[in-house]
């Protein structure tokens, strides 16, 4: 049972894409998979193909405590290894509400405790900030994956989400693995993106991902259908390089 | 004087590639700019050029009252009409050191009363979230342009958005004026963007701007270099964009 966050405070490096294509992978795999929404965008509750209208039934609304959690997961249509967790934007209203709570960085392991033994793998979404939110999405994980979009401002970020991973550990004494940093929108014919490859692999030696994700319109298109990129377009370059990728975690995980 | 707040909480859709290139386009026209890097990554502030190692004189220090505004401005090499007032993710400590203020919305506002009369424009870049520093930069302009990516989640968070602006509206007793809704990263060969382009004019429709920012690597290249794509590539589908972009705003203004 391991339980990962995708996170990366840069904005639209492809998180939320790799949460929904991830989580498809391994659960064409058959394997268990429970994905929570944590961000109030509510964008990979959408890109699996939940509406959010009048979702009263939410990850905020669990949290603080008026849905019991087994009501709020939802399966996903076609997939019977895959269920959701969803989000809408009452969740922005997370960080204030919790910021008082003495166990305000456990809020949404402890909810997690009652199914985490049904699934194989929980894979958890973050927004693109480190706030309560991020920080209650780490606390909840055994692992970290961490999109880096192969483009110049990708780098700038990195060292302070490292630090606030390492200050979280030494808060709730426990170590978050660091699963790897996977390469997205790679353009081989652009010299910034092999820039930002050599860049990434001088500093994470050894963390830097096999796979790489290519720029790909098929994996832009598949939320539109709900899809994931797998079942949308199978013999896209997209779909090959998140089949991949499920490849390669198995064999690290 | 018109203080423009460049805004989106969807992460990646080009609002620090938008307020870099306007503010190089509006002072290449001779226009005196002020443009305040509004977000802990501090993505604008390196893509001018302006390095944040050891940078203590910055936007955050100036808002907790250590260091005088005028001492923190740099100018932008190259250019004697741009100014850039800096960020660093010193700036991340604010949203929770301010949010016990009375007047917390009007902090950034109040710092700026100091100069704005000696620039035509004032351009803020904001993080991709909706929390304190969002709230100062909308509260301290007096017009917001928001960028739109031309992908599927593209349309998603703008109703709370728009929501989030009438809330400071009421808060502040002011008017905040919609310059427009800018499309970016237009790829028109995909129906996905001209499908986004057609549902942002039936909701939003006046509000949409002319002018279309294409998806151009150059765009992309520039800041690595700490220069606009206007002086980067002159010749280049995205300077041309912005050139358009520019004239479009002073026609509006
Ligand atoms: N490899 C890819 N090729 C082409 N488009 C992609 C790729 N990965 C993601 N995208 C598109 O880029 C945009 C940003 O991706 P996504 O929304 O997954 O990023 P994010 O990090 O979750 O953003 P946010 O910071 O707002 O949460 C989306 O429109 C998505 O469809
Ligand atoms: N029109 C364009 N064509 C190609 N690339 C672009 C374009 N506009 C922006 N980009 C690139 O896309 C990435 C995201 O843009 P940018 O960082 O400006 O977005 P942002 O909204 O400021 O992100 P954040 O939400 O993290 O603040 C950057 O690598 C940028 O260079
Ligand atoms: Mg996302
Ligand atoms: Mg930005």
């Amino acid at each position: 049972m391991r339980t990962i966050n995708i996170a990366n405070q840069k904005g639209g490096v492809g998180k939320t894409t790799t949460v929904i294509n991830l989580a498809w992978g391994l659960a064409l795999w058959e394997k268990r998979v429970l994905v929570v929404d944590f961000d109030p965008q509510g964008n990979t509750t959408t890109g699996l193909g939940i509406s959010k209208r009048g979702l009263y039934n939410n990850v905020y609304t669990v949290l603080s405590g008026r849905v019991p959690i087994r009501e709020a997961i939802m399966s996903v249509t076609n997939n019977e290894y895959l269920s959701c967790l969803p989000a809408n934007e009452d969740l922005s209203a997370f960080p204030l509400e919790a910021a008082g709570e003495k166990d305000r960085l456990f809020i949404l392991d402890g909810a997690l405790k009652a199914v985490r033994a049904e699934y194989d793998f929980i894979i958890i979404d973050s927004p693109p900030s480190l706030n309560l939110i991020t920080l209650n999405a780490m606390t909840a994980s055994s692992d970290i994956l961490i999109p880096v979009q192969s483009e110049f401002y990708a780098l700038e970020g990195l060292s302070q989400l490292l630090r606030t991973k390492e200050r979280i550990e030494e808060a709730i004494a426990k170590k978050i693995n660091i699963l790897g940093f996977l390469i997205t929108m790679y353009d081989s014919r652009t010299t910034m993106a092999r820039q930002v490859e050599e860049e990434l692999k001088k500093h994470f030696a050894g963390k830097v991902l096999r796979t790489i994700i290519p720029r790909n319109v098929r994996i832009a298109e598949a939320p539109g259908f709900g899809e994931s990129v797998l079942t949308y377009d199978p013999s896209s370059r997209g779909a090959f390089a998140y089949k991949e990728l499920v490849k390669e975690l198995l064999e690290r995980i």
